[in-house]
């Protein structure tokens, strides 16, 4: 009783300590929020024109048979040039001459800022470098492509998963390669539900690739990049996690 | 390995939230 007053103001200092702490935290997250936001190299209507401009033009059946000429060209890394051209082709095919994807300048933004970022990889790496002002020339990994081409299809969300899962289906053949199991049904089928079942399974390392292509062509949602850092002490920090750990927490709340 | 329902279930899980749509 004769510390009562201590006690009680030693329980409103720490109620107010929490209190601080808390909205600290909170600040920090939001800030970062807002950081992921002004740098995303697209804005959600951006997204939503692209993908409404090429709303005849780039369906999960013309996807399909982008798919099957990747699978004919057989490479796992290709130029953007080549890219292009392979696409136009099949477009051009489905919609006669002329045909092309429309709103491509906000893919262009996409594609062209990873080539930046790859290139200045290369450079850090060859010191002496011939410093890459060839980007033209860069490779990019064709699911890297696929996932960017992605923004510009038009289709249920069921069926953009099953459009980038068949992609993982692609590349994993590339790998296994010797040609077997390669040949996954790429979709076009009356039942989807046959068609799963029958889906080989794809590799986590692949499963985790995409979901960083999702998160580098501004597909995953800001609030969801976003993870606790070690550091909580006096506040709890955040930073933007890459596909590898948003991947395991995805796993880790599934289980 | 993951197979096509479990990728379904991670994109649409809160941690990933594809396209802005999760559980």
């Amino acid at each position: 009783l004769d510390n009562l007053g201590k006690i009680f103001l030693t329980t409103i200092a720490l109620v107010l300590l929490s209190l601080l702490r808390s909205t600290k935290g909170n600040n920090a997250r939001a800030a970062l929020r807002d950081d992921i936001e002004a740098s995303a190299l697209l804005d959600p209507l951006e997204i939503e024109d692209l993908r409404f401009a090429n709303e005849n033009l780039l369906t999960k059946s013309v996807w399909d048979e982008i798919l099957k000429e990747f699978r004919e060209v057989g490479r796992e890394r290709v130029t953007y040039g080549t890219f292009m051209n392979v696409v136009l082709r099949v477009l051009r095919r489905i919609h006669g001459e002329g045909a092309t994807i429309q709103c491509g300048h906000l893919m262009d933004r996409v594609v062209i800022a990873e080539m930046d970022r790859v290139g200045r990889e290369i450079d850090a790496s060859e010191k002496d470098g011939e410093s890459c002002d060839a980007t033209k020339e860069i490779e990019l990994p064709l699911s890297f492509l696929l996932a960017a081409l992605s923004l510009a299809l038009y289709s249920t969300v069921a069926d953009r998963i099953d459009a980038l899962y068949n992609v993982m289906v692609l590349i994993q053949g590339f790998n296994n390669d010797a040609g077997e199991s390669t040949t996954a049904p790429l979709s076009i089928d009356p039942e989807p539900e046959t068609l799963r079942k029958e889906l080989p399974s794809v590799s986590l390392v692949q499963v985790e690739q995409m979901i960083q292509h999702l998160q580098n062509t501004c597909q995953l949602v800001p609030d969801a990049q976003i993870v606790e850092t070690n550091a909580n002490v006096p506040y709890q920090t955040y930073r933007v996690g890459d596909g590898t750990e948003l991947t395991k927490r995805a796993r880790e709340a599934m289980a | 390995s993951v197979v096509l329902e479990d990728f379904y279930a991670i994109l649409k899980s809160r941690s990933v939230c594809a396209w802005g749509e999760c559980y």
